[in-house]
């Protein structure tokens, strides 16, 4: 089963 | 004061039609060297991220840095209103409540205007550093969205898989399966059709398809489209605008 990965977790809030 | 003059409004309404189903609100910030936009949709899976360089205007200003609150389905209503071979011409006052937005006809003496309201919209703003990716594809756009629009009728998630003399998009639904291999190969007489794939690290990535068929609305900006792919990270397409880009950054799938 695939989980769909968010992007916050690659890129940084400024 | 901002003033934007286009000299066909095709170029705006293509914009506004590939991110609109994305992404309902955003900023447009415009700055001496044009409009950016970056974005993220709901699910924080897609970023948006736009360049309408300043060369893309026939005529452009923009004195003090201005923020447009935009909403894109609103904005849409009105930027359909114009036809696509009309001078659009965007103003803003400094710190502004509304957009002006004027159509000029080439040949006839009409002038259409319109106001939009602006919002003001709290953004989250995502740091891009400088990624390194371990393979590049530029294929033609159309291709890509008609490939895309194929597989996504089998299966929710696509899978893009890259060797050294190929990439194959793969989908694998409940009633069965699908897949579409391309090679490299160079035509000399439309560069644009050519499929070039560079390789550095062999790739195999999952992503939602329903993501991928929104990216692809970008189709009519640009004949080609380049797909850059790193293990385990976010994939980035890009279309290239006549004077800067549309980019999306898209967040993959992983096995739980």
């Amino acid at each position: 089963k695939l989980k769909q990965s968010s992007l916050l977790s690659f890129f940084k809030k400024k | 004061m901002l003033e934007g003059k286009f000299e066909e409004s095709s170029l705006m309404k293509k914009v506004v039609d590939a991110i609109k189903d994305s992404v309902k609100l955003c900023n447009f910030n415009c700055t001496e060297h044009g409009v950016t936009v970056q974005a993220v949709d709901d699910s924080r899976v897609l970023l948006i991220s736009l360049l309408i360089g300043e060369a893309s205007f026939e005529e452009y200003r923009c004195d003090r840095n201005i923020t447009l609150g935009i909403d894109l389905e609103s904005f849409n209503k009105i930027i359909k209103n114009g036809n696509s071979s009309d001078f659009l011409t965007l103003i803003a006052e400094d710190s502004p409540d509304n957009v002006l937005i004027i159509f000029e006809d080439k040949k006839k003496d009409r002038v259409s205007e319109y106001s939009l309201k602006l919002m003001d919209l709290d953004s989250d703003f995502l740091q891009i550093d400088d990624m390194e990716f371990d393979a590049t594809i530029t294929m033609p756009s159309s291709e890509f969205a008609k490939i895309t629009r194929d597989l996504k009728t089998l299966s929710e998630s696509l899978q893009i898989i890259v060797t050294k003399e190929n990439v194959k998009f793969s989908s694998d639904g409940d009633f069965g399966t699908g897949n579409v291999v391309l090679k490299g190969f160079v035509d000399m007489d439309k560069p644009d059709e050519s499929i070039k794939i560079d390789m550095a690290r062999p790739i195999n990535l999952t992503f939602g398809a329903k993501y991928i068929a929104d990216i692809v609305k970008g189709t009519s900006l640009s004949e080609s489209v380049t797909i850059k792919l790193a293990d385990k990270s976010p994939a980035l397409f890009e279309y290239k605008l006549p004077s800067g880009f549309l980019r999306f950054y898209l967040a993959p799938k992983f096995d739980e």
